[in-house]
């Protein structure tokens, strides 16, 4: 099943942000 | 064509790997014969922030050697996730999960974005991996949260021979060399 729950930011979304933002100019 | 500012997902929804790397029986063993590599395309997505969902529709996936290992590796390279998916009942879950996740992270780039600038003035010394966990420190401290898409997820040990690769031909040589 795939389930929606909000929760605390992680550690991984937080990765994921900041290899993005790198990627896009501004980390 | 998409703003500039707008929280950009694509869903790569598929139960067989791109042409070309290095699959047995490929019929277009030199990639798909519109010319166009996936590989290259991802890099450009993801410069331009788009970030793929790709959905691997299992049991089927399975029956290729290199398809799980691009699938992570798509998601890898754009900053996205790789989702397995064994019932198509479940498909628009997937869709809206990614986007609301995405859009609640998105929202907090500028957030996030001066905290690691105050990082990389402050203690310029700080390599990627402490920036982030400092990052992630902070927010957390802040009692941020976003909505998550709970699912089973594709994994593979050696996605990234393809997650490194600059091209399709360079992604299929990486995987014969390690086979």
């Amino acid at each position: 099943p795939v389930i929606l729950e909000e929760s605390a930011i992680s550690f991984e979304q937080v990765q994921r942000m900041y290899k993005k933002g790198k990627v896009t100019g501004w980390a | 064509p998409w703003r500039e500012s707008a929280t950009k997902v694509c869903i790569l929804i598929a139960d067989a790997p791109p042409h070309g790397l290095g699959e047995s029986n490929d019929g277009f063993p030199n990639g798909a014969p519109t010319g166009i590599d996936p590989i290259e395309v991802l890099d450009q997505m993801s410069m331009k922030g788009i970030c793929v969902y790709s959905v691997g529709c299992l049991p089927a996936l399975s029956a290729y050697r290199h398809a799980t290992k691009f699938f992570v590796a798509a998601a890898e390279k754009t900053n996205g996730q790789a989702v397995a998916l064994g019932s198509a009942d479940s498909l628009a879950d997937v869709i809206m999960g990614g986007a609301i996740e995405e859009t609640d992270l998105n929202g907090l780039m500028d957030e996030m974005c001066t905290e690691v600038r105050s990082l990389h003035a402050t203690e310029p010394q700080l390599g990627e991996e402490e920036v982030t966990k400092r990052v992630w420190k902070t927010l957390s401290y802040r009692g941020l949260k976003t909505r998550q898409m709970r699912s089973a997820k594709l994994s593979s040990s050696h996605a990234n021979l393809v997650c490194t690769a600059r091209s399709l031909g360079a992604a299929r040589d990486a995987l014969k060399l390690h086979a």
